[in-house]
C-alpha cells in the first residue's frame, strides 16, 4: 500500500539548509505493523510527514495505494489524505478552540457521516482510551498524555485504511500506552496498515518489523520474529 | 529548599470542575533529587506548576526557600521564580519567533548578564545537549527532540538552584536521554537540587527518591538504594 523509492527532503529557509533524508527506499504491505526508529533529528518525522502527505519530498517516488502522490494536485492530495490515512502528530495539533469531543468529531465530517453518527463514533473512540469523563475539555484543560489519547482516538475514530502514528505514547505512563498499543493491534488485526514512530523498544516490539533511520537514511530493515 | 504541606489544586473553568490535587505533603531537601512518577491525569503537572510558582494552590502551605510563597506578590513571584528556579516545560514553550540561541538566552537577560557572557552561556549549553549545528533554527525548524533538548538547555543555561523537569526525555532516543540526564547529574552532584516528572523507569532509578503519584494523592515516597 506504500511504495516509496530513493525519496529525500531538504529543508532550505533563509540561512539554513538542512537535508532531512537523503534517500529511502520503504516498502509496506496492507496490513503491516512497521516501526520506525532512530536518533533524535535522525529524520522520522520528515519521513512521516512525506508518508502522510503533508509534505511533499524534493525528490525520489511515492505511491499511496498504487497511485503516484507526485502527480496529485493540492486537492486530491487532501482527498487521499482524509480518506484513506489517519495521523497522529508529535506535538499533537489539536485545535485549541474545540472540545476533546469536536477535535475527534472534525475528520468524520468529511466523510459526509450525519451528525449523530459523528457524535457516537466519537464518544467510543474517546472512551477507548479512557478519556470518557474528559469529553468536553479544551486542550488546555487536558494532561499532556490526555491530549495525546485524544489526537491517537481522532486518528483512529473513523477506521483509518493506514494509521500513521508518530510517537503516539511519548508522554503516557506504561499501562495507558499499553492500553494504546492494544487498540492499534485490535485494528491491524482487522487489516489496517500500521506505521508508526517510536523510542520505546517494548512499544516497538509490538510490530513485525524495526526500520531503524541514521542521518537521513535507511540504516536497518529488520524482521521481527513472531511472537 | 521545598517544603509541601496538605496543598490541594481544583480547576474552575465554565461548567468543568477538577479536583487534580486532593492533598500532598512533600519534602526536598538542598541537593536531592526526586522523581515524580504516576498515571496520566494523576496530578504531576499540576504539582510541579505549583512548584515552580507558574499557579497558585487552591488551598495548602508552600515554602521555598524558607519562605512562605502564598505571602508573596505576583511580582515577588516572578523574582523568585527567575532567580532561582530553572524550569523545563512538559510542551518546551518555547517562543516560537525565537532561535534556539534567543529562546535560552531569554532567562538570562532577568540575571543581569552582558550580552558577550549571556551568549557565550547560551551557546555552551546548546553545545552541551548536542545542538551546536542548530543554534540559529526557529522552533518549527527543529526536530521534537531537538525543541526538547532547547528547553532543557534553557533551563539549565543559568545554572539554577533548583531544577523543575517535566518529563526532560519524553521525545528522546535513548542516547541523547541518557545525555541530558548525565548532565542533570553532574549539575546535580555541583548541588542542584532536582525534580523531575517522568514516565521511564531507567530516567527515575538517575533519582534518589521515587514520589508516586495517584488520583491527586501521594502513594507513595521511597529512596532508591544507592549504587
Ligand atoms: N486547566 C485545567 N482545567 C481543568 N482540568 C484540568 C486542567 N489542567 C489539568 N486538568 C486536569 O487535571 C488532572 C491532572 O492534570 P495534570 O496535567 O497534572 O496530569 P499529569 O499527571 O501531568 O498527566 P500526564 O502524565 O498525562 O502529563 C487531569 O485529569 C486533567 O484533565
Ligand atoms: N522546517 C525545517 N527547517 C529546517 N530544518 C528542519 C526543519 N524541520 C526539521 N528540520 C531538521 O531536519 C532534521 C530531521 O528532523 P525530524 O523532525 O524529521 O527528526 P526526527 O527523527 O523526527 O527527530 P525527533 O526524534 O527528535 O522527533 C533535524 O535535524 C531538524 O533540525
Ligand atoms: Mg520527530
Ligand atoms: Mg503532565
Amino acid at each position: 500500500v506504500i511504495a516509496v523509492r530513493a525519496i529525500a527532503k531538504t529543508y532550505r529557509t533563509g540561512y539554513v539548509t538542512v537535508t532531512a533524508l537523503a534517500s529511502v527506499d520503504l516498502d509496506v504491505e496492507p496490513g503491516d505493523m512497521v516501526a520506525i526508529m532512530g536518533p533524535s533529528g535522525s529524520g522520522k518525522s520528515t519521513l512521516m510527514n512525506l508518508l502522510g502527505c503533508l509534505d511533499r519530498p524534493t525528490s525520489g517516488e511515492y505511491r499511496l495505494a498504487g497511485r503516484a502522490v507526485a502527480r496529485l494536485s493540492d486537492d486530491q492530495l487532501a482527498d487521499v489524505r482524509n480518506r484513506f490515512i489517519g495521523f497522529v502528530f508529535q506535538n499533537y495539533n489539536l485545535l485549541p478552540r474545540l472540545s476533546a469531543l469536536q477535535n475527534v468529531e472534525l475528520p468524520l465530517i468529511y466523510r459526509g457521516d450525519a451528525a449523530k453518527r459523528r457524535r457516537q463514533i466519537a464518544l467510543e473512540a474517546l472512551a477507548a482510551v479512557g478519556l470518557a469523563d474528559r469529553v468536553h475539555h479544551l486542550p488546555a484543560q487536558l494532561s499532556g498524555g490526555q491530549q495525546q489519547r485524544v489526537a491517537v482516538a481522532r486518528a483512529l475514530a473513523g477506521h483509518p485504511q493506514v494509521l500513521l502514528a508518530d510517537e503516539p505514547t511519548g508522554n503516557l505512563d506504561s499501562r495507558s500506552g499499553q492500553e494504546v498499543m492494544a487498540i492499534i493491534q485490535g485494528l491491524n488485526d482487522g487489516g489496517m496498515t500500521v506505521v508508526m514512530v517510536t523510542h520505546d523498544e517494548r512499544i516497538a516490539h509490538h510490530c513485525r518489523r524495526i526500520v531503524r533511520l541514521l542521518d537521513g537514511s535507511v540504516l536497518e530493515n529488520q524482521v521481527l520474529d513472531a511472537g
